[in-house]
């Protein structure tokens, strides 16, 4: 099973369209394995991202290097993903 | 006892499977199970029809869950599924529907991804097709639909999460679809459940041009918008694919549009804000009631305007 542990998701919160083709030059960073969970489209809509451990570092100094403005969204997707896991094995047990 | 399925929690595919089964024996007067094809690793695709009888009656196809771990999605399906089998008889607004018109509803349009999504990998969006030349899996199915194949807004790299496909139709779950529908042929209607980011859409993504019916369509997504703000306040933007969100190429909504099928809309469902689309188990019949009612607003319409 694939684990996500430190992987975090950012919403980046664009104010012009330089900024978005910012984003979409990110986007088309693939080292980075970003997988972009709202893509960069218009000034008007967040743009959320997973990003993995070992890459936050570096998305995040190129995020703060334009003065892109952004949030966590998910601090540890791993964290979300085993809150989960534990409802469905509670809801499976309800069910039985 | 299969009475115990649980509408607020997420399942695995073998437990929705067996859901669908209880559906169509509990309300065997109106519910069927019908097997439309198979998906790449050999799982069945299922469909429920929702029918009071006659044949080839004008048809609502309703699907759910192309990109596969959007769980949500899925199980909100379900409790539609649910929903419309319980208010027939009792509703007279869903029973003279049902005395019209036929509901087809995909409940799992991707059921390998979503098996992945439940063994290997939660992230997993695509398909688990074989990419000949790679060792990169998966096509994604909302790009391999024959609307403005490969053009803007899909990937030709099969290792992407938006890989277009080797040409349209390529992946198996996509073009056991588009045969169900082409043989019908009296679809007036295809909706599909995506998450998340609240958006109401309607065609084109694959070109940023009008569709044809544009006035009609934006006037009914707004009110089916209106519909769902009225349960919980959750607010959905109203737009085609390319101005609402992206230049996006291969989708659905498009090849069904282009294929005569006027209603064609994509909802995206809620986001909390939180979680993007790994909301919370507690979120799930919220988001399936305020859900229902914008497609009970599209489906009315449907109903009340034959073309």
């Amino acid at each position: 099973l694939q684990t996500f542990v430190g992987h975090q998701v950012l919403r980046i919160k664009t104010r012009n369209e330089e900024e978005v083709k910012k984003l979409q030059l990110l986007e088309s960073l693939e080292h980075l394995e970003l997988d972009f969970w709202r893509n960069p489209s218009t000034p008007a809509h967040p743009v959320d991202v997973r990003v993995p451990a070992n890459n936050v570092q570096a998305v995040k100094a190129f995020l703060e290097s334009y003065g892109i403005e952004y949030s966590i969204l998910i601090e540890d997707l791993q964290v979300v993903l085993d809150q989960e896991k534990q409802d469905m094995e509670y809801n499976q047990q309800k069910d039985r | 006892s299969s009475n115990s399925f649980n509408f607020g929690a997420y399942h695995t595919l073998d437990e929705i499977y067996a859901e669908l089964d209880h559906l169509a024996s509990q309300y065997s007067n109106i519910v069927s199970k019908l097997q439309i094809g198979e998906s790449y690793e050999k799982r069945p695709l299922y469909v429920l029809k929702f029918s009071t009888g006659g044949s080839n009656r004008p048809a609502i196809w309703l699907d759910a869950g192309i990109h596969s771990r959007e769980w949500v999605t899925q199980a909100s399906a379900i409790w539609i599924a649910k929903k419309i089998a319980t208010d027939y008889g009792q509703d007279p607004s869903i029973t003279s529907l049902l005395n019209k018109m036929d509901i087809f509803l995909l409940t799992v349009s991707n059921p390998d991804g979503y098996v992945f999504t439940h063994t290997t990998n939660r992230m997993w969006r695509k398909t688990r097709s074989k990419n000949k030349g790679s060792v990169c899996f998966g096509v994604d199915p909302n790009r391999n639909w024959d609307a403005g194949f490969g053009g803007p807004g899909a990937s030709k790299n099969p290792c992407s999460d938006s890989y277009h496909g080797p040409s349209a139709n390529s992946e198996v779950e996509v073009r056991s679809v588009v045969n169900f529908i082409k043989n019908h042929g009296n679809v007036r209607a295809f909706l599909t459940l995506h998450s998340y980011s609240q958006l109401l859409m309607y065609p084109y993504g694959y070109k940023c041009t009008e569709p044809a019916d544009y006035a009609e369509l934006d006037a009914l997504g707004r009110a089916a918008a209106s519909s769902i703000r009225s349960l919980y306040g959750t607010t959905f933007t109203v737009g085609s694919i390319c101005t609402t969100i992206y230049q996006a190429s291969g989708g659905s909504i498009d090849w069904s549009y282009d294929n005569g099928i006027k209603y064609s809309f994509a909802f995206e469902l809620r986001d909390t804000g939180n979680y993007g689309f790994l909301l919370p188990a507690s979120q799930i019949i919220p988001t399936a009631e305020e859900t229902w009612l914008g497609l009970k607003k599209i489906m009315e319409h449907v109903r009340d305007s034959p073309y």
